[in-house]
């Protein structure tokens, strides 16, 4: 696993995010409790606590949307860039985007949502890019069953790393 | 600076989108606008081969079709270097 330079982190345990802009592809929701689930997997291994809001500005701003969002950094159509995510910090910080041109699913067609948000929400909470192939933060997508899905030991030990266990 | 010319296995198109991959994942950061961020030979070299440790390839330098198989592969848009 790693870090972004600094180890930017939350400083408080409750964040909140927001969904601006649903996707089409599935349900409010079916894209509300996948989110959910994807902050879950950090929240079952650290001590921090994820509320969705739904008005004013939370701390991690979510949308969908393709090509130009918002961001020097716009998205190039389906396949290639899937989503990207701000690190931890004021303003922009933790604010994820995800490709809307993208098709967003459930299961192994198109692309896991799931999978591909436990990845952003790792880097809105401080974990950069990991080179083993078996983690959540490798940069490419690959497919894993996502039922009762866990966080792969290595993001695991690197968001412990930034935030302690939740069970100590 | 010069466009890289390295001994490439793959088509024109192909070391087009593996020139364009290693700007964006793997350049110094505010070098976004594509005028600016021409690769000289070396560097282009250097960040390959960087991208081809990164992601457990043999690092030539060289654009193979087992490198351009990673820089197809869909992936996050958060650069793989550190910034």
């Amino acid at each position: 696993y790693g870090h972004f330079p600094g180890k930017p982190r939350w400083k408080k345990r409750l964040i909140t995010y927001r969904i601006t802009r649903y996707t089409p592809d599935l349900t409010q929701r079916e894209v509300d409790t996948t989110i959910g689930q994807a902050f879950q997997l950090y929240s079952d291994v650290i001590p921090l606590d994820f509320k969705q809001i739904y008005s004013g500005t939370a701390d991690i701003m979510i949308l969908f949307k393709g090509g130009h969002h918002g961001d020097f950094y716009p998205f190039d159509g389906a396949g290639g860039v899937l989503a990207h995510a701000n690190s931890p910090g004021q303003n922009e910080g933790g604010d994820t985007h995800f490709d809307d041109d993208e098709t967003w699913t459930l299961t192994r067609r198109g692309v896991n949502l799931l999978l591909v948000a436990a990845h952003e929400f790792g880097h809105a909470l401080g974990l950069d890019h990991s080179r083993d192939r078996r983690a959540l933060m490798f940069p490419t997508y690959q497919y894993v069953n996502t039922y009762g899905y866990k966080l792969p030991d290595d993001d695991r030990r690197g968001v412990q790393a930034l935030y302690g266990s939740r069970t100590t | 600076p010069t466009a890289p010319t390295s001994n490439s296995t793959v088509s024109p198109e192909e070391q087009d989108l593996a020139e364009e991959y290693i700007s964006q994942f793997y350049s110094d950061v505010g070098t976004k606008n594509t005028s600016l961020r021409r690769l000289t030979n070396n560097t282009f070299r250097e960040d390959l081969e960087a991208m081809q440790a990164f992601f457990g390839l043999e690092v030539t330098g060289v654009v193979d079709n087992e490198t351009i198989t990673i820089m197809k592969s869909p992936r996050c848009g958060v650069s793989d270097i550190s910034r």
